[in-house]
């Protein structure tokens, strides 16, 4: 996550995915806007907090294997600057989702849950909890 | 040949790049629908 | 951007290392790259999981399903959806000598690169810029191969034994000596395996209580030899002296961690030539700060030994430098002597502890005298102690062709990394479909090359690594370099600056 252009990459990332959400006719622009929040919310949960291990063999006799994407970043440090992207991300996504749906309750909800489902295991307190 | 080098298509199957191209295509397809009912 | 040199005053020549940063544009097509196969190896993970696909993956049985999974499922994503695909670059098989040219076995797959079947035929005559052969003693005729022949007759191939029982013959001590005068160092000792002086030997050197500062590109022998040997590891920036300096002076400032104890020793682990990066180590400045901060320095020279110096004796010898400030000097007589194995030089109670105390003498059978053989003609052979000019030659025939084939790519408008000096020569081709492009595309064109990528190198550096040696000639080269160029223009191979 240190690497060049994987913040830029990232972000192109996710406005693809709204302009593909956009571009479903029948879908209205608050619906589009949660999916976007959802989508990228659930991606995030499953990348950085399910999968754990390496997709690939590391010389470190598998000591990653039990860690989450999440937990492996910059070998552990909390508050480095992509962990510090990473949890602000989400959360500029749920402000402008907020706004976009109008503040509608229902919309509200579901997106208040999606942003608590990826910040709650990026908090340092919960680093290597099961 | 420079697209599927980019897009790394060369590294897929037949059908893998079938569905690939398909769902661009589409994509842009309703891109392009939704941007011209939006227009 | 080149890394420009802080201390130019300890060089005896101009350093110059270029590494051109990836182009912001195409990072961003690497990774999406990287994420359309990532998409679609989940998609086949889960057509085999529901049996759509056949897997030819090998796993459990549903017998042993309750069992702890023999096949670690997720470590083998990227093995069996990515490299897969391309995996006709790697392991190909040759029925010649890795020389200058070799004979590549054709092969062809019905599967997708699942399975191999070869199809009878032998591509002749390939131009090995794969193989390290820095001084083209990969030969089967000449005088090493004769040498080498006469001491399979009188001492067979392999010996039965360790050194510490019955493997010590007259030949490991007539090598380990003259390995010592060839480095110009008290004492060496010899092992059969490379990799194994690194990893067997560290742990003999270091442990509890002790520091280990290694490089961030070190090799996965030095970093497993480090790791095994249980010492505190801490990893500075590639070849990046300030990173190093600051490690130091925390490990001397801090001391051990809680208890701020002082270390028992502080060990600096290097390479003489960094073989998937091209670059060559500062080691006029790894000394300066070896000596003013009172550490130990380990120097890997696997890649450097033989083919860097004017007397070849390595990255000391290029910069001019005296053998007894780099207090272990380590080694491989793989690349530069057409042989196997390593060697571990310096002070003389050094090379009797670990005599005593390294896991290959006590465990590992001696080397083969056949390649013990090998390497001493051909030590001996750069050394010039044969009579001839043949070492001379080569050493210089190689400095020639790494300098002329870096400027030509560099002319094209290759992005090449590394080293002016350094005969490993990565060419940039950063996405993951131009590896394997690359790759076929160069052996069509009758040229074996060396291809690189994730997660053996950073995800948005993969590469092409040719490896120079003295027995390409002016115009293998040229043709190389053509046929390069014809590749590049196909593929569109981003250009250098």
């Amino acid at each position: 996550m240190n690497s060049r252009g994987i913040w830029l990459s990232y972000l192109l990332g996710i406005g693809l995915l709204h302009v593909i959400l956009l571009s479903i006719p029948f879908a209205s622009v608050p619906v589009v806007w949660t999916l976007t929040n959802v989508i990228h919310n659930l991606c995030m949960y499953l990348l950085l907090h399910l999968v754990k291990g390496t997709p690939f063999e590391t010389p470190d006799q598998s000591k990653a294997r039990f860690c989450t994407y999440w937990e492996q970043m910059d070998y552990g440090v909390q508050f480095t600057a992509s962990r510090k992207f990473l949890t602000i991300t989400p959360i500029v996504l749920y402000i402008l989702t907020s706004f976009y749906t109008k503040y509608d309750q229902d919309h509200f909800v579901v997106n208040t849950v999606s942003l608590m489902t990826v910040l709650i295991p990026k908090l340092p307190q919960l680093h290597g909890v099961r | 040949y420079q697209y599927i080098l980019v897009t790394a298509l060369y590294m897929l199957k037949p059908w893998e790049r079938t569905i690939f191209n398909s769902i661009l295509i589409s994509v842009a397809g309703m891109a392009v629908y939704t941007g011209y009912v939006f227009m | 951007k080149n890394n420009y040199v802080h201390n130019a005053s300890l060089y005896n020549k101009p350093f110059v290392e270029q590494f051109e940063e990836t182009p912001l544009f195409v990072a961003v097509l690497t990774y999406v790259g990287y994420g359309i196969l990532t998409i679609f190896g989940y998609l086949r993970d889960f057509l085999r999981n529901w049996g759509i696909e056949k897997c030819h993956l090998a796993r459990e049985r549903d017998e042993q399903k309750d069992f702890v999974p023999l096949y670690q499922d997720f470590e083998n994503f990227y093995t069996r959806n990515l490299y897969m695909r391309i995996r006709d670059n790697w392991n190909r098989p040759i029925c010649s000598v890795p020389g200058a040219k070799m004979d590549l076995v054709e092969r062809t797959s019905k599967d997708y690169n699942w399975t191999f079947e070869h199809t009878g035929k032998v591509v002749k005559d390939v131009i090995n810029m794969g193989s390290y052969n820095y001084l083209g003693f990969a030969e089967n005729t000449g005088r090493c191969a004769d040498s080498a022949t006469g001491s399979t007759h009188k001492y067979g191939v392999g010996v039965g034994s360790t050194r510490s029982e019955m493997g010590n013959l007259d030949i490991h001590e007539e090598l380990e000596q003259l390995v010592a005068r060839f480095l110009g160092v008290e004492s060496s000792m010899a092992f059969g395996m490379g990799f194994a002086t690194n990893s067997m030997n560290i742990p003999a050197l270091a442990g509890k209580g002790c520091l280990i500062l290694s490089d961030e590109l070190n090799h996965a022998s030095l970093v497993l030899g480090a790791r095994l040997s249980g010492a505190t590891i801490r990893v500075f920036k590639h070849n990046n002296m300030v990173s190093l300096e600051k490690l130091l002076r925390d490990a001397i400032v801090h001391g051990q961690p809680r208890t701020h104890r002082p270390w028992k020793k502080i060990l600096i682990l290097v390479e003489g030539i960094y073989s998937m990066e091209g670059s060559i180590v500062r080691l006029p400045e790894v000394i300066a700060l070896k000596k003013h901060y009172k550490a130990y320095l380990y120097l890997d020279e696997a890649h450097s030994i033989g083919a860097l110096g004017p007397r070849g004796g390595g990255v000391v010898d290029y910069f001019g430098l005296d053998p007894k400030d780099v207090d272990i000097m380590m080694g491989t007589f793989t690349k530069s002597f057409g042989a196997a194995g390593g060697y571990i030089g310096g002070k003389r109670e050094l090379i009797d502890y670990l005599r005593s105390h390294s896991h290959s003498s006590i465990y590992a059978t001696a080397m083969s005298p056949p390649v013990s053989q090998q390497i001493i003609t051909s030590m001996k052979i750069i050394m010039g102690e044969d009579d001839t000019t043949l070492g001379a030659e080569r050493l210089k025939q190689l400095s020639e062709n790494t300098v002329y084939f870096r400027r030509k790519l560099r002319e094209m408008g290759f992005i090449i990394y590394g080293n002016d000096d350094s005969p490993v020569v990565p060419m940039m081709l950063y996405m993951p479909a131009k590896i394997g492009a690359f790759g076929r595309e160069m052996v069509k064109r009758n040229i074996g090359t060396v291809v690189v990528g994730f997660p053996a190198t950073p995800i948005i550096e993969s590469r092409a690594r040719f490896c120079v040696s003295a027995a390409h000639t002016r115009d293998m080269l040229d043709t190389v370099s053509h046929r390069s160029e014809t590749c590049w223009k196909k593929e569109k191979i981003k250009e250098g600056k």
